[in-house]
């Protein structure tokens, strides 16, 4: 495994995105991921559309009652995989534009799927594990717990004490051996992390967030997606 | 306050105070015109406006209490920068209803498992 790896520098990430007043993070954590995989299987990075997932991906996970994903009122990102590979994949965004709300019908259109799923898969609390999936497969989708991420502006973020109850899903790009931290004087390993409030939020839309010990939750929801190699219409 | 220190005449260091012990008064006076002037910045950065006067004060005290939860954070994570951001005029409970989304549950029991990977060389 390499020391530092990042997966924006492999032409792999799209823009950061901004999912506005809406608590639809885990349809921009399950785009990003299989924007990834796409671009790993085909060469060609699109931009996928959230909207459709918010507007059309009422899917359940069977074990949970009632844990079905609902637009601005939150969901899973193996849900909304879940839901991709059973309708055939996701049109792009400029196709099917982000509005924010899901107040709108359900306008997916078959004719123009632009990316696929071929299969999903969970990873397991295993740092190596999480690192070596994210250099082989692209982008993990990860939930974590984002009570410091309100008032985060840059850095590496290590709280002593964090909830690893999960709240918030995200889009694991790389990692760093070394982010000088210099209140501890040390060098921290890190996760990079692509958010969805925007550029105008911490490191240009990212977040730091060290390794080591599962830090708000950031190790035990992680999921990864591989696409079908067929380049979009 | 400031501390400042120079030396006397006989060459012992003067640690002497130049600001008055603030009562807890002044101390919030301080802290007040502090919230005031950052809300101001925050609100022209941010192209934040409110519907009424009082909803405007409300976000102030909402303001002000985040810029403590700030300082707390900071304390709790010293190698990140914690501050003002966009999200300095909501309430906890608001920031997560309107910009998370998660649902709080366990991964899916059924998902398929990712096979172990050789992680050494």
């Amino acid at each position: 495994l390499p020391d530092d790896f990042d997966w924006r520098d492999h032409g792999a990430v799209t823009g950061v995105k901004d999912q506005g007043s809406c608590g639809s993070c885990w349809s921009f954590s399950a785009t990003g991921a299989l924007e990834g995989a796409h671009y790993l299987a085909t060469g060609e990075l699109v931009s996928l559309s959230e909207q459709q997932l918010v507007d059309c991906d009422h899917e359940c996970d069977p074990q949970q009652y009632g844990a079905c994903d609902s637009g601005c009122n939150g969901g899973l990102m193996t849900s909304a995989f879940e839901y991709t590979l059973k309708v055939g994949g996701l049109e792009r965004e400029k196709d099917y534009p982000y509005t924010g709300n899901d107040r709108g019908p359900c306008k997916f259109d078959k004719t123009k799927i632009a990316a696929s799923v071929s299969n999903f898969s969970v990873i397991s609390v295993d740092e190596d594990q999480i690192a070596a999936n994210l250099v082989k497969h692209g982008p993990l989708a990860v939930g974590i717990n984002a009570v410091f991420m309100q008032t985060y502006m840059g850095g590496v973020s290590c709280p002593y004490i964090c909830f690893r109850t999960l709240d918030h899903g995200v889009l694991l790009v790389g990692y760093g051996a070394a982010g000088y931290s210099p209140i501890r004087f040390k060098d921290k390993p890190f996760w990079v992390i692509k958010n969805s409030w925007g550029a105008n939020w911490g490191e240009d839309g990212y977040y730091k967030i060290c390794r080591g010990r599962n830090v708000c939750g950031v190790d035990s929801m992680v999921s990864s997606v591989a696409a079908l190699h067929t380049k979009s219409q | 306050s400031a501390v400042v220190s120079d030396v006397n005449s006989d060459g012992d260091p003067l640690i002497r105070q130049v600001v008055s012990d603030g009562g807890v008064e002044e101390d919030s006076d301080d802290h007040l015109l502090n919230a005031e002037y950052h809300f101001t910045l925050f609100k022209s950065k941010y192209r934040k406006t409110y519907a009424s006067q009082e909803e405007h004060d409300y976000r102030l005290g909402v303001f002000k209490a985040n810029l403590r939860r700030a300082k707390r954070h900071q304390l709790l994570d010293p190698s990140a920068v914690h501050g003002v951001t966009k999200f300095s005029d909501l309430t906890p409970s608001e920031f997560r209803r309107q910009y998370l989304g998660l649902k709080p549950l366990k991964l899916p029991a059924d998902a398929q498992k990712a096979p172990i990977l050789p992680t050494d060389n």
